[in-house]
């Protein structure tokens, strides 16, 4: 098994505004693979909550669309997951 | 050979093994190693006991690397035990605490996950027992405690992260632990677990809205504890009981020391909450390891002087 690569991958941070809007993302959890990185998972998302998740390159255009027509306030924490990994390791060896 | 520890980087489990063999070895009057159990794959399962005293002393109880994703945890048990061993006889609150009380450090919690997340998957969270009935690996092993197990019914799906696992204790790395902290419980007066990220403090309950009946206490300690953690950088952190800060979780080893009688149980979700999450550049891990160091001795202090 080679390892995972998470290239493109994207973290999304949404704050939804109030449970219509918790709903969308724990719809959204239905139909698309959310990785979700806070809250630890899809049944603890509320209104007024800092929700961060995790999404493939492919869904994420869907994902977005999704946020933009339910009117959301989110952003994308992380462009391409598997640079920031590879990033992390910023102190060189003794 | 594992190749060179570092206190500056992250470090796979093989360098964190050699890691523990050198402060036994560089410190035998204050360190010893215990193998309190193996994982799901047969990995040991070791406690550093941070200490000269005897079983009846006072003790805390650590433990870092429950979920596999969350490096910056394991970091700050390796960088107490370094600090706990250096200072002491050279930094007066270290040196008072450990000619008093023990500490008891389990660096990596959940080993298999840990390892897991270096070679195959870095955003892996579960340990990596196999699921009955289910292609789906792994239990959240915060999950798999013995408070509240089975009160919420969306932890019982295998292909969930927080996968509660078949039944409480059912893992062989909790089992392990409670064993541990059940045979030391007269002797322990606190338990500290780490965690990352979101930047807070928390306390029991988790799995209720009700308070905890020394919850004033908590919170005293919790909010002199963020607060003097901001001293160093002015890293804000909040504090609070898990379930009225975050949420309800079931499950967790937080609410099971507490409610087994450690009256003084503390979660500790590190650094950050604004850009990094999991993936913490190394260049963090020592002001996140010396700012929690401020908490976590002044937590020590306070039950050192008001625990019986």
């Amino acid at each position: 098994l080679a390892p995972v690569r998470f290239d493109r991958e994207k973290v999304f941070r949404v704050k939804p505004q109030d449970g219509k809007q918790a709903n969308v993302i724990k719809d959204l959890a239905k139909s698309n693979k959310l990785d979700f990185w806070y809250p630890d998972a899809t049944h603890h998302v509320a209104a007024n909550m800092t929700v961060d998740f995790r999404v493939s390159e492919k869904e994420s255009q869907a994902i977005q669309s999704a946020l933009d027509q339910n009117q959301m306030h989110y952003e994308i924490l992380i462009h391409d997951l598997q640079e920031e990994i590879e990033k992390q390791f910023d102190v060189k060896e003794d | 050979r594992p190749g060179r520890h570092s206190y500056a980087k992250y470090n796979n489990w093989d360098k964190i093994v050699a890691w523990t063999e050198k402060m036994v070895n560089k410190h035998p009057e204050m360190v010893s190693r215990l193998k309190i159990g193996t994982t799901v794959e047969d990995n040991p399962l070791y406690v550093l006991k941070v200490g000269k005293g005897d079983e009846k002393r006072k003790a805390i109880f650590m433990d870092c690397g429950i979920h596999a994703r969350e490096w910056v945890s394991p970091a700050f048990c390796q960088w107490f035990v370094y600090q706990a061993t250096k200072t002491y006889g050279k930094n007066k609150i270290m040196t008072k605490l450990l000619d008093q009380m023990d500490f008891y450090v389990l660096p990596v919690f959940n080993v298999d996950g840990y390892i897991w997340s270096w070679k195959k998957n870095r955003l892996w969270r579960k340990n990596r027992s196999k699921n009955q009935n289910s292609r789906c690996i792994g239990t959240d092993l915060n999950r798999n405690f013995n408070a509240s197990w089975s009160s919420f019914p969306d932890t019982k799906d295998p292909c969930g992260d927080t996968y509660r696992g078949p039944a409480p204790e059912s893992e062989r790395e909790t089992e392990a632990v409670t064993a541990f902290i059940r045979s030391h419980l007269k002797s322990l007066k606190a338990y500290i677990t780490f965690h990352s990220y979101s930047q807070m403090l928390l306390f029991p309950y988790g799995y209720t809205k009700q308070s905890a009946p020394n919850r004033k206490a908590l919170t005293k300690v919790a909010k002199i504890g963020t607060d003097v953690l901001s001293t160093r950088y002015e890293t804000r952190y909040i504090y609070g009981p898990i379930a009225s800060t975050i949420y309800r979780t079931s499950g967790s080893s937080l609410d099971w020391a507490y409610d087994l009688g450690i009256k003084h149980t503390f979660a500790f979700e590190l650094r950050d909450k604004g850009r990094f999450c999991f993936l913490l550049p190394e260049s963090q891990i020592k002001p996140t390891c010396k700012e929690t160091m401020l908490a976590v001795k002044f937590i020590a202090k306070y039950i050192l002087k008001h625990s019986s």
